[in-house]
This record gives C-alpha cells, structure tokens and sequence, in this order.
C-alpha cells in the first residue's frame, strides 16, 4: 500500500513514481521488493534496473516496414493527444513517398489541419467530405497509394473515448479494411499518448488494444513537465513498447524512445 | 465498491461509539489509495487525509450508519466543502461585453468549449461572439469559424497578425452591436513557456474586465497541481473548466486544481458536441471521485 516506506529514501522513491503518473498497481510491485529486501545495496539502483528492464522485456523501438508497398501506419488514441501532429513529425523524420488518408471525418477542421500539415511536407493528402465515412477514406487512400506506388500510407483517425463502444467498433473496422486488402494490413498501429494522462491512462491504452493491434505507443507532450510514468505501466501491463516520443510542436519534435532518459526523469 | 472495501477493513472493529483512531488510520489508508486512484495530486491527497482524520477520530458514529460508512461521510463531505461546497456562475458584466478568455495546455478541448460556452449563454438568452487569438496551430482559426457556422453563433474574423491588435477592436465592435459575452479562444501553452504565458497576461492587461477560464482535460494526471498554479501565477483565473468528463477518468485534476488556485470549477464537457456542455455539481464531482 503507498505510503507504507519504512526507509526514508524508498518513500523518496515511492513518491516519485506516484508523481509522475506511474499506475499504482505498478508503483505497489516496483517498490514491494525495495522494501522488504533492503540489503541489495542502493534502492534507486536496483529500482532504475527494474524499470529499464521493463522495457527491454517489450521488446524492439524499430518501426517496422511491410516487405509489400505501401506500409500503412495507424495514428489512433483519445481526444487530443496529439495524433494528427505525431503523423506529420514522422513523416518529416521519414522522408519517403507516404500518402495521407484524412480518416477523421467528424471533428471540426480535422481534414483542413491534415492537409495544411500535407502542403508544408508537400504529400499528398485523400480525403472525403467532412460526415463522410471514414472506412471510406482509408479504402480510397490504400487504393490511392497502391495506384501511385506509394512507400507508406499513414492514417490519421479522429480522436474517441475509449469508453465509446459504437466508435471503437468504427476503429476496429477502419483497421480491418487494410487487413482485408492482405498484402496491406497495418504493420503498425500507433497508439498517441499524452505524458500527462493521469491513472486511466491504462484502461485507455488496454480498451484500444483489444479492438486493433496496438503495436507502439507514441509518448507526445514530453517536453511538458510531465514524465509521462502512465508509460511504465502500460508497457509493463499489456507489453507494448514505447516507440517514439514528442517533444514539441515543430516537425523536429519527435525523437526515438530511450528509456534511460527517461527513467533518469521519472525518478528526479 | 468503496463502503464494502471500507468496511471489511471494519468488521473486526464493529461496534457503536465513537470512531476510534485505529479504525480510523486503517479507513485513511483506503481513501489514500482511492484518491491517488482518482488522479487527485499526492501533497492534496496528505493535507485531505490529515483533515479528514482530525475530523473523524472521536466522532461519534451515527446509529444509522457502519463506522466505514460514517468515514465516507465525512470524506464526502469535506470533499464537497474542498470544491466550494456548491454550484458558482460565471457572472457577465451589466454594461458592456465581457470577455470571456479560455487558456490551457495542448490539446485540452479550449476550442471545442469555447463553441460549447458561446452556445451555452445563447440558449440564457445572450449573444455571445467568437474569436480565435489562435494564429499558430494549422487550421484553429477555421476550426472555430467551423464550430460557429455549425451552430449559428457570430463569428470575428482576425483582421491583423496579433491578436494583441485585434482584441481592443473586437470589444469595440462587440460594444456597437450590444453582443456579450466575447468569447477568446487561445493557443495551447506549456505552463513552462514563459513567452507565451506572458502572452495571456497581456491579453488580460489589454482587457482588464476580463474573465479567463482555464481548461483542464479530465484525465489529467498529477500534473494539474502545477499546471494551474503556473497559470494562475501570470493571470488572475476566474474559473477552471474540465473536458472529456464523460469517459472513466475520475477527475481529480479538478481537485488539485481547485485546492492550489482556490479557483471554482464552472463547467465540465461531457463530449465533442456543442451540447456536450453542463455546469459543475461539486456533490456529483465528489461521488465520482470515491468512485
Ligand atoms: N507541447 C507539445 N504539444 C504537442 C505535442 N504533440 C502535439 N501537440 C499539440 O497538441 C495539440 C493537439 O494536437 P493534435 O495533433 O491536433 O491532436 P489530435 O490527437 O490529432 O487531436 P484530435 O484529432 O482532435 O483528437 C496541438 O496544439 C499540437 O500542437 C508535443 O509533443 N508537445
Ligand atoms: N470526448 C470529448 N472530447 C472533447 C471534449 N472537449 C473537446 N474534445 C475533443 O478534444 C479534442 C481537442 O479539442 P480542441 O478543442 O481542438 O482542443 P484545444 O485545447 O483547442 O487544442 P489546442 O488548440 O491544440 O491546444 C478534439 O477532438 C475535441 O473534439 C469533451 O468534453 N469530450
Ligand atoms: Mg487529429
Ligand atoms: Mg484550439
């Protein structure tokens, strides 16, 4: 139970994770052993070990490529998190022939942001009329991006609760569109997270996993204050490694995911 | 569920009487734990518990109620007392427009709420206006100018690069055609980038009978202690606004927020629609953070 320390410099410990959103159940296993096995030398040692270990065990940061063009990429996660932006970062960072696919047909200027983000990159974007289906979109980008030889298509999607069952089940069948067109099933599906979502982060990122293949996690808004411990546990929980992480707002601010950085600011 | 955890941790102690401080210590814990669970800031979730057991131990326990119930109770209260004990309005100027100026992080729903807001003082019968101070992220300005058609809600186009310009101009007109409130939306801003916070403050020096509303997304971490007390720390804060609310996340961003600038939460979003808007109930707000 947290605060139950019985060393000054675990409590220490036991407080940082709880301040940097860390999950408490996964706070409860990394500090358990620290306390009852206090001869193991340094506990911010020991402890910094564990959590980089974590990471290793989710295995490769790589974004992988489909050995049959074009790769699709997947841009999912919650209202806000930074999706929109995250996709057009990395296709700065990736510079091939990508394809965008508008997919968020709801949201008020969801298809105008895309397409200003496609002029300053000077890809192409395929969209529909903002109402439109959105399985629509993705179905007509693939085929788009067939046509035109493209290397990648990535997929912007709009922002939904995971607590909304009628739109997860609008994700899940965008998603099986692409698997439908079998050369072509999304190699990955990228999950954006922002570093500051507090304890419900884990509930989001599981919900999302069960309806599509979540296969990284995008960790956005890290230049924030924010350490973004909500990471540890979802990569610790469901296995799903930490890829990329935003650091800004520019198209420079992505980078690849260390995780020595960022235990080294998870625990101050 | 909360009272069965609580009382469980009871049972051995069962008994009438006043509430003892073992039985006490022991339902702190789990309320500690709740409360963490719920996002509420840990030096927030320290100073409650502290409140709450010097509150409790050696009250007596109402015959009606278990001693894990009689906990809750006063948990729940202090709760509500800690949120403002009851429901606050944003109240508009008499003579001459209001404006009314959201700010916040990346990505926290400011946009969608300042359509939402506009919307919400037209059905109480004002005429409200919209503006983007926005002129950095791709497409905002059009993101509003869209939420506005959508909802026929009067819309003011920039006229210069700064908003800085355009805002004593936007109040000018607002006063000739007698509409209020003026509704602003901004960027969003890191609450360590002291450029941009000084942006905000500017702003409200240019439009001192300014409202600014802060808005927090509802599932917010730990993070929302410091967050609102940077913000408040350049702008004087009139009221705090939580989004998404509709989801799981237990919003105890609220809480801290609330603790740390004394600022009352007026509103929370409950979806991406313009409707999707209803005023803070401190006592709702309280039952779902004890879940
Ligand atoms: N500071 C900072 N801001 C970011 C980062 N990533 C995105 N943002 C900002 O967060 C806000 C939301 O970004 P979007 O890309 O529109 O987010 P989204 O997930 O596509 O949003 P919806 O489509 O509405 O769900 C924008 O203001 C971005 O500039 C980041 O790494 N750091
Ligand atoms: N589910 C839900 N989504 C919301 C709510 N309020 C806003 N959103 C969504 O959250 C996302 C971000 O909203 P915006 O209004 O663009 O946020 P913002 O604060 O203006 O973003 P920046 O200007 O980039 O800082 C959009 O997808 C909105 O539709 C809400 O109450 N519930
Ligand atoms: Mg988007
Ligand atoms: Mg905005």
């Amino acid at each position: 139970v947290p605060g139950l320390g019985g060393d000054f410099s675990i409590e220490r410990l036991e407080a940082a994770l709880l301040s940097s959103d860390v999950g408490l159940e996964t706070v409860e296993k990394l500090i358990q052993p620290l306390e009852s096995g206090q001869d193991k030398g340094d506990p911010g040692e020991h402890l910094r070990k564990q959590i980089i270990e974590i990471f290793h065990r989710a295995g490769p940061v790589t974004l992988q490529i489909s050995d049959s063009s074009p790769t699709v990429y997947f841009f999912v996660g919650v209202n806000g998190s930074g999706k929109t932006t995250s996709m057009a970062k990395l296709a700065h960072n990736f510079d091939k022939q990508i394809i965008f696919a508008a997919a968020d047909t709801f949201r008020a200027a969801a298809i105008e942001q895309l397409k200003k983000w496609g002029e300053r990159l000077d890809l192409p974007v395929i969209s529909h009329q903002k109402g439109g289906d959105p399985t629509a979109v993705v179905y007509d980008a693939l085929e788009a991006a067939v046509h035109r030889q493209a290397d990648f298509l990535f997929v912007d999607t709009a922002g939904r609760l995971h607590t909304r069952r009628d739109l997860m089940e609008q994700l899940e069948k965008m998603y099986r569109v692409t698997v439908g067109q079998k050369s072509n099933e999304p190699t990955e599906s990228l999950l954006v997270l922002d570093a500051s979502t507090g304890q419900n982060g884990l509930q989001q990122v599981r919900t999302f996993a069960e309806k599509l293949p979540v296969t990284g996690i995008i960790l956005s808004k890290l230049d924030s204050t924010a350490r973004g411990g909500v990471a540890l546990s979802v990569v610790d929980e469901l296995g799903i490694p930490v890829k990329l992480v935003g650091t800004g707002e520019t198209l420079d601010d992505l980078a690849p995911f260390s995780p020595e950085i960022y235990c080294d600011a998870l625990l101050g | 569920r909360l009272t069965e955890k609580l009382n469980s941790a009871f049972k051995k102690l069962r008994g009438r009487g006043k509430l003892s401080e073992e039985q006490v210590k022991d339902g702190l814990k789990e309320i500690r734990r709740i409360l963490l669970a719920a996002d509420v800031h840990y030096s927030v979730v320290k100073k409650f518990v502290k409140r709450v057991e010097n509150k409790a131990i050696g009250e007596e326990v109402l015959k009606s109620l278990t001693p894990g119930e009689q906990i809750i109770k006063i948990v729940r209260e202090e709760l509500q007392e800690l949120l403002g004990g009851q429901r606050e309005e944003l109240g508009l100027h008499q003579h001459g427009p209001t404006p009314i100026i959201l700010v916040g992080l990346q990505g926290t729903g400011k946009t969608t709420t300042a359509g939402k807001l506009a919307l919400h003082y037209r059905e109480q019968k004002k005429t409200p206006i919209l503006y983007s101070a926005d002129y950095r992220r791709p497409a905002a300005r059009e993101q509003l100018r869209q939420l506005a058609e959508e909802n026929q809600l009067e819309f003011y186009p920039e006229q210069y690069e700064d908003p800085r310009d355009d805002l004593p101009e936007l109040v000018e007109y607002a006063e000739n055609k007698s509409l209020n409130p003026v509704i602003i939306d901004t960027a969003g801003r890191l609450n360590i980038d002291q450029p941009m916070l000084e942006e905000i403050g500017d702003f409200q020096r240019l439009l001192p009978e300014s409202r600014v509303l802060l808005v927090i997304d509802g599932m917010m971490g730990q993070e929302a202690l410091q967050v609102a007390e940077d913000f408040a720390g350049v702008v004087q804060l009139d009221g705090l606004i939580l989004t998404k609310m509709e989801g799981d996340a237990r919003g105890g961003a609220a809480i801290s927020a609330r603790e740390v600038t004394g600022v009352p939460v007026l509103y929370i979003g409950t979806g991406e629609k313009a409707a999707d808007f209803q005023p803070f109930h401190p006592e709702r707000m309280a039952s779902r953070i004890l879940g």
